[in-house]
């Protein structure tokens, strides 16, 4: 069976035809299900998985047409990457994260930043909230709304998109990754900075990131930790996530 | 510490290994799957490549979801995953799926039994990886918790 597919793979590659192409799609196409889930783990409960499944075929068929059989890469490592580029590029262009989170989550940046260059370390949620005009609970209220639209959402505002094709997420910066052929320096840099801005942050804040992007716990396994309900390590993790890009965009 | 860390990395690369290949045979179940319900007259006319085609979003994504809360990334396959998708390869071929209207009754039900088999296994292995990584981390929770470690060391 391997060689039935070596053959259609070379017969593809020396005269492309919509009938070999189609048949080599319908064979990888369960590689665009396995992203697909992945991705939709860390998005709202309200997106369907079958739009991220066709944004991810357009990836797919890239794949299929530019691969080449003599680089000697796998073709599934390297679908899976356009794949995940190609669903994360659609969501972004249709701007699924509601302008209004946005921007609340901006207007908290900015206040982190500001209060970080004038008390020279981390702020609190009270001198936060104080900054903002708004109540403890009002504050609150915003970290709940941008946890509620899910990690990619968070992956998205602390995105390291320098790499170009391979936009590298938080989570794939942060965690334990097996490196690529491209794009190690960059990433061991990456992991530095990011080290080197958790240190500066309270504790809370480094020891739900040190657990849920190095230790790989789940949130419940972080409150546990903590002795926090799962919806406050939420809270911290947000906090701490638009406290990171405040650092580095600074 | 640095040993049960490692413990669980390696687990856990294995664990993200077999996910992929599960993710992989769990699809190209449900594409059988599909083409066995459309002969039963459950599904529309799609008979050709085509219509296979337009109906594969509908048919790869689950529509039942729920998140372990856990950090999802998404990395190259490794060794184990390469391996696995070559003896997923041999169990189903290019042909049986995209030709998948053209196999008789007989031979749908045996590609589909087969498949059905490899997936379950890889669920079986996967569940096993879990307990071992779970376990292991609810270990690190634990020190974390009561102060053995801290996060300055790590960092
Ligand atoms: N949130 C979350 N829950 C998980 C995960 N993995 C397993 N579970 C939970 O554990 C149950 C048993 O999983 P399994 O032994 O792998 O056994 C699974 C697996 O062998 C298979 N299966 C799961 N998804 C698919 C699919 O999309 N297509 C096909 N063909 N089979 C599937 O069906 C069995 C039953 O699936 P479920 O009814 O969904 O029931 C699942 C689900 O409730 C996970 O990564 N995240
Ligand atoms: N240590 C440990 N790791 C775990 C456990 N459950 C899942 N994982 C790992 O965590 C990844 C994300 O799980 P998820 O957030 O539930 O996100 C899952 C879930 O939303 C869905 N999914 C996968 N299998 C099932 C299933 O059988 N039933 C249901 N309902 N959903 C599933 O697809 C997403 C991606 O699945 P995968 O690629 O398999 O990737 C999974 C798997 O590699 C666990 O109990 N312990």
């Amino acid at each position: 069976n391997a060689s039935e597919l070596d053959d259609v793979w070379t017969r593809y590659k020396s005269n492309p035809t919509q009938e070999d192409r189609d048949l080599l799609i319908v064979y990888y196409a369960p590689l665009v299900k396995y992203v697909a889930g992945r991705i939709a783990s860390g998005l709202p409960q309200n997106v369907d998985q079958a739009d991220l499944v066709s944004y991810g075929m357009f990836g797919l068929i890239d794949a299929i047409t530019k691969f080449d059989l003599d680089r000697g890469f796998k073709f599934e490592t390297y679908a899976i990457s356009r794949i995940k580029g190609a669903v994360l590029d659609e969501l972004r262009s249709i701007d699924w994260v509601p302008r209004s989170v946005r921007a609340k989550a901006k207007s908290v940046e900015r206040a982190m930043s500001k209060l970080e260059a004038k008390l020279h370390r981390v702020p609190t949620d009270e001198e936060i909230a104080e900054e903002l005009d708004l109540t403890g609970d009002q504050l609150n209220a915003i970290y709940n709304q941008i946890s509620s639209l899910g990690m990619v959402a968070l992956d998205e505002m602390l995105s390291f998109g320098a790499g170009g094709g391979e936009n590298a997420t938080l989570g794939d910066t942060l965690a334990d990754r097996r490196e690529g052929p491209g794009g190690v320096y960059e990433r061991v840099e990456m992991r530095q900075m990011l080290a080197e801005a958790i240190n500066g942050m309270g504790e809370r804040a480094k020891i739900v990131l040190t657990l849920y992007y190095y230790e790989n716990l789940t949130l419940a396994e972080i409150g546990r930790v903590l002795g926090v309900t799962e919806s406050r390590v939420c809270q911290i993790h947000t906090k701490a996530v638009l406290q990171l890009r405040s650092k580095l965009t600074a | 510490l640095p040993d049960l860390r490692q413990a669980r990395v390696t687990a856990a690369q294995a664990e993200n290994d077999v996910s992929l290949v599960r993710r992989v045979a769990q699809g190209r179940l449900d594409i059988v799957g599909h083409e066995i319900r459309r002969r039963a007259g459950a599904e529309g006319d799609g008979s050709d490549l085509p219509g296979l085609l337009f109906s594969l979003p509908d048919i790869l994504s689950s529509q039942s979801r729920g998140t372990s809360g856990r950090a999802v990334v998404i990395n190259e396959p490794g060794s184990i995953a390469l391996m696995l998708v070559e003896e997923l390869d041999a169990v189903v071929s290019p042909g049986d799926l995209s030709g998948v209207d053209s196999l008789d009754d007989g031979s749908l039900r045996m590609v589909c039994e087969r498949i059905g088999e490899f997936e379950a296994s890889l669920s079986s292995v996967r569940r096993q990886l879990h307990e071992r990584i779970d376990t292991i981390q609810i270990e690190i929770g634990r020190r974390y918790r009561d102060g053995e470690v801290s996060v300055d060391t790590f960092l």
